[in-house]
């Protein structure tokens, strides 16, 4: 089956939907069958394809509608390999007034393994926070990976972040590891962001081998750089990729994607 | 009474909480009695004090227990005339279990009377997202400022924010309005801000005289260039003023404090 990954982290604004996107159409190229599913109710995602959000047209938040929509009637294709599902402001609803539902945890993996044949690799775009949307990830979810920025106030959400980890793998589902951390935005020649980059790795150093889901968590290669080619891209419905296919934005999700190949055919 | 202040933008990582020390900061040194209080569960905004979250003190997730805790026990002094009530991860609680209670979404505006005597600036720094916990500072404030980034994807925010807005003002909060936009995190030399910037503009523009809660709202100078000094302030538990007080940050923060006391005056 597909290898489906989470990209989690409950602070805003730290690049998961631009290496969703970004990260997505990299494996999409070297030939990996990708599809990528958009689970914040901002519904960014698809402004990367030059796709509107459409009410009315069937989404990740009519899959938790009464009754849901068929997953198969919600992938739009995006390029060659490379599909989407998109969020529309329905999906607001399953953190307000669905939250309580029973059974709300596990729609999207219930839903994905309907499609899961026809894809190599599916990435999940999570809100910030850790509510009800972000869970249904995580338990549909094999690994996480975590982008985020090298600033303090993020590396103390890092701990937050993998105790909710922690809670899903005791619960509702017990494979799950967080596998990556991806440094977004990042300022290669700031001294700050050097020792907080020192400190995740330290941080990730001393849970090798222990009993928990980032035991094997590692550091991936590059950082993304801040490039502001990669937000001016969703503004011209583009990847970057199709917009500036040789700035550093696009060089380092490329070198970043294969980074990822690499971890994915060690184990 | 106080002026009472909400930092909104549901879109995470736009220099809510940057803002609200800083500013705050500012504020309270041109001799207004200035309250910060931490409507995020991630409390980011008490290590910019030197302030860690503390689970056994009352805090603003405590004011929604069952019975709430005393708001003057919530409070904390930072410096000279600036004070601040910390969050802690209780308050998430509000967005999940309780928020479906009767009377939740008043339960701020009602703590804030008691204290009001005691300032004359009461700033609210609001969690990404629009869930109860932003809809509790709506309810308590008078105004809103939206910081916010020049880049595509967070103008695409701003119109559902004003609409969120629209629907507090005409329910819960009558007297309510969007008074200023803060441009954070600024890159001056970006062609693409400069087009984001223009187009914030207009938008504010073409609502001059409408029967809308952000007819006034005005895009507030100067904007806050981008400068690491403000995201390595928090590592060692200071505002910015205290931090480097000659930098870029502390200088725009300065000015833009200025902006507001300004524009206060005239209203
Ligand atoms: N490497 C980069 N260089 C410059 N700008 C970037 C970079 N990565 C992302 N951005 C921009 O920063 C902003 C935040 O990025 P993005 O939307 O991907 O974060 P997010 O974590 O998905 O946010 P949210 O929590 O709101 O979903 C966007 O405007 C995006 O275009
Ligand atoms: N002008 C600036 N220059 C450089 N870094 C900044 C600036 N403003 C904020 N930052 C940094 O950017 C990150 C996000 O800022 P901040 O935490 O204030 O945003 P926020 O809107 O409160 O985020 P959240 O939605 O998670 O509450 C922080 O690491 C902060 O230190
Ligand atoms: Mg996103
Ligand atoms: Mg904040």
């Amino acid at each position: 089956g597909p290898r489906i990954v989470a990209l989690l982290n409950q602070k805003g604004g730290v690049g998961k939907t631009t290496t969703t996107v970004n990260l997505g159409a990299a494996l999409a190229v070297s030939g990996l069958r990708t599809l990528l599913v958009d689970m914040d109710p901002q519904s960014n995602l698809s402004l990367h394809f030059g796709v509107e959000t459409d009410e009315g047209r069937p989404s990740t938040g009519s899959l938790f509608s009464q009754p849901p929509s068929k997953v198969e009637d919600c992938i739009v294709k995006g390029r060659d390999n490379l599909s989407f599902i998109p969020a529309d402001t329905e999906l607001a609803l399953v953190e307000g007034e669905l939250a309580g539902r029973d059974g709300v945890q596990t729609v999207l993996r219930d839903a994905l393994t309907k499609v899961a044949k026809k894809f190599d690799v599916i990435l999940l775009d999570c809100p910030p926070g850790l509510g009800v949307l972000s869970v249904n990830a995580l338990t549909a979810a094999h690994e996480v990976f975590v982008p985020m920025q090298a600033q303090y106030l993020a590396l103390r959400g890092l701990e937050k972040l993998l105790g909710t980890v922690q809670l899903v793998a005791a619960g509702l589902n017990p494979n799950l590891v967080a596998s990556g951390v991806i440094l977004c935005m990042h300022e290669t020649l700031s001294s700050h962001g050097k020792a907080v980059v020192d400190e995740i790795r330290g941080h990730l150093e001393q849970f090798r081998g222990a009993d928990v889901p980032w035991r094997d968590c590692r550091l991936l290669a590059p950082p993304i750089r801040r490039n502001i080619k990669l937000a001016e891209a969703p503004s011209f419905g583009k990847t970057i990729f199709d917009y500036d296919s040789k700035c550093p934005g696009a060089e380092d999700y490329r070198r970043l994607a294969e980074s990822v190949l690499s971890m994915w055919r060690e184990r």
